[in-house]
């Protein structure tokens, strides 16, 4: 399966039929249409609800050729039967069926409750899927109404954006539900940067945070990275645009979305002797271009030039860096600072004048 | 044999280019950063049709290839931002 990320940010969207195909009565359609939703709530949380004015999430509508101000254009029969947007405003979320071709409720012409079950996946925030079984599959083929037509492939996809469907058993071992953002305890387990954004994570969530402005985007860590485990304990952006994910004995290097081959490695190939059992944060820091990974009360020192550990490491973390005296849940750095975590807590710390700024609560970059 | 070779295979040359240009061109992102992607040449971009539906990979518009261009489909490309 393939997905065009974020997907919608509300499990409550709205429809609305702008107009109807001649081919059917509009009963037929309205009802091939319902179905087609029914087919995506059934294995999400979503609700969709048909409104009969304004504009809604998603906007459905027959047009020929140009049609609108759509960017897209129909090519008379056969060839494309539909298209759709991803979700978002405008035309994001948007649904439109080639009127051109002869619409049905069986296997005659084009079943309208198939293609529209398939482009409201795309409403959804699904790409296409090169999995022949797949509803999400460029490609028209007709199966009886009376199956199921998403595929173990679709669903996959349209749960890695949304999740299960609330009364469904979670096939994912059980966890709690999704920390509240603000709330007074919360704690992360590792944070780094990632270009210009900040990302914290904790159990199978991450957040983007956008420091220069309010935006929050809270993910499942399985959507960017799905052979990734739950539970990452440390994460690093080193100097070569990748990011190192860490979690017992074992450490992945991503770079974009890809895992890079030969991964996960062991951190013994780091130069961690084989004492050390996991590792409990790490930052590179960009103004010298080496990395501190913080174990217990102690801390490495790698250079990122020369790929090797340096000499004279483990140090007493509280001697180099004052005022840092917890074990370390997570670190990174941002506009030269370091901001240190243990639980509800962070500190601010100056690694040039080697003093910590000020202490601050954990989740001050969620603009709670 | 067929009856005008030449029309046929200009038919089929317009429907590989427009079939790749419809859903095979990758467009930058609006916030795209960094260096611009080179163009693909049409046969990088059939050969990444072929992958994706599986087809054998020949870069070339050999029969198998046109008669998958020629099913009915969303216009949704398959490759993108």
């Amino acid at each position: 399966y393939g997905v065009t990320l974020p997907g919608w940010k509300k499990n409550r969207l709205t429809y609305r039929i702008v107009n109807h195909t001649p081919d059917m009565s509009k009963e037929d359609v309205d009802k091939e249409i319902h179905k087609a939703f029914k087919v995506w709530s059934t294995v999400t949380p979503l609700i969709f609800t048909r409104i009969h004015e304004g504009i809604a999430d998603i906007m459905i509508a027959f047009g020929t050729k140009a049609h609108g101000h759509c960017p897209r254009f129909f090519d008379g029969p056969f060839g494309v039967l539909g298209h759709a947007f991803p979700p978002g405003n405008g035309f994001g979320g948007d649904v439109h069926f080639d009127e051109d071709e002869d619409w049905t409720t069986g296997s005659a012409g084009f079943n309208l409750f198939l293609v529209a079950a398939h482009e409201i996946g795309h409403a959804l925030g699904l790409s296409h899927s090169n999995d022949q079984k797949a509803l999400m599959f460029p490609n028209y083929a007709y199966i009886s109404p009376s199956e199921f037509p998403l595929s173990p492939d679709d669903i996959n996809g349209i749960q890695s954006i949304y999740g299960s469907p609330p009364n469904a058993p979670d096939k994912r071992p059980a966890n709690p539900t999704p920390p509240k953002t603000c709330g007074s305890q919360m704690s992360f387990n590792a944070i780094t940067t990632l270009r210009r954004e900040v990302i914290f994570l904790k159990g199978r969530h991450l957040w983007r945070v956008y420091p220069d402005n309010s935006e929050v985007e809270r993910e499942l860590i399985s959507t960017f990275w799905p052979t990734l485990p739950p539970g990452i304990e440390a994460v690093y952006e080193n100097m070569k645009d990748q990011i190192l994910f860490f979690k017992g004995n074992k450490f992945w290097v991503i770079r974009g979305y890809q895992v890079l081959l030969g991964y996960p490695q062991n951190i013994y190939t780091l130069g961690f002797p084989k004492g050390v059992k996991k590792i409990d944060a790490a930052v590179c820091n960009k103004n010298t271009g080496k990395t501190d990974f913080f174990i217990g009360d102690k801390y490495w020192r790698f250079d990122e030039n020369s790929q090797s550990m340096e000499k004279g490491y483990p140090r007493q973390t509280i001697n180099d860096f004052p005022g840092i005296s917890q074990r370390v849940d997570a670190v990174f750095q941002h506009k030269g600072l370091f901001y240190f975590f243990h639980g509800s807590k962070q500190w601010e710390f100056d690694p040039a004048a080697k003093k910590v700024i000020r202490e601050i609560k954990s989740n001050s970059w969620f603009n709670c | 044999l067929p009856v005008h070779p030449e029309k046929d295979n200009e038919e089929d040359a317009k429907l590989v280019q427009d079939y790749l240009n419809k859903f095979y061109a990758v467009e930058p992102g609006p916030n795209q950063l960094g260096w611009k992607l080179n163009a693909e040449s049409t046969s990088e971009k059939l050969q990444k049709m072929q992958q994706f539906f599986g087809l054998k990979v020949t870069g070339k518009p050999d029969t198998e290839t046109l008669e998958m261009m020629k099913k009915p489909r969303c216009g949704v490309p398959d490759v993108g931002l």
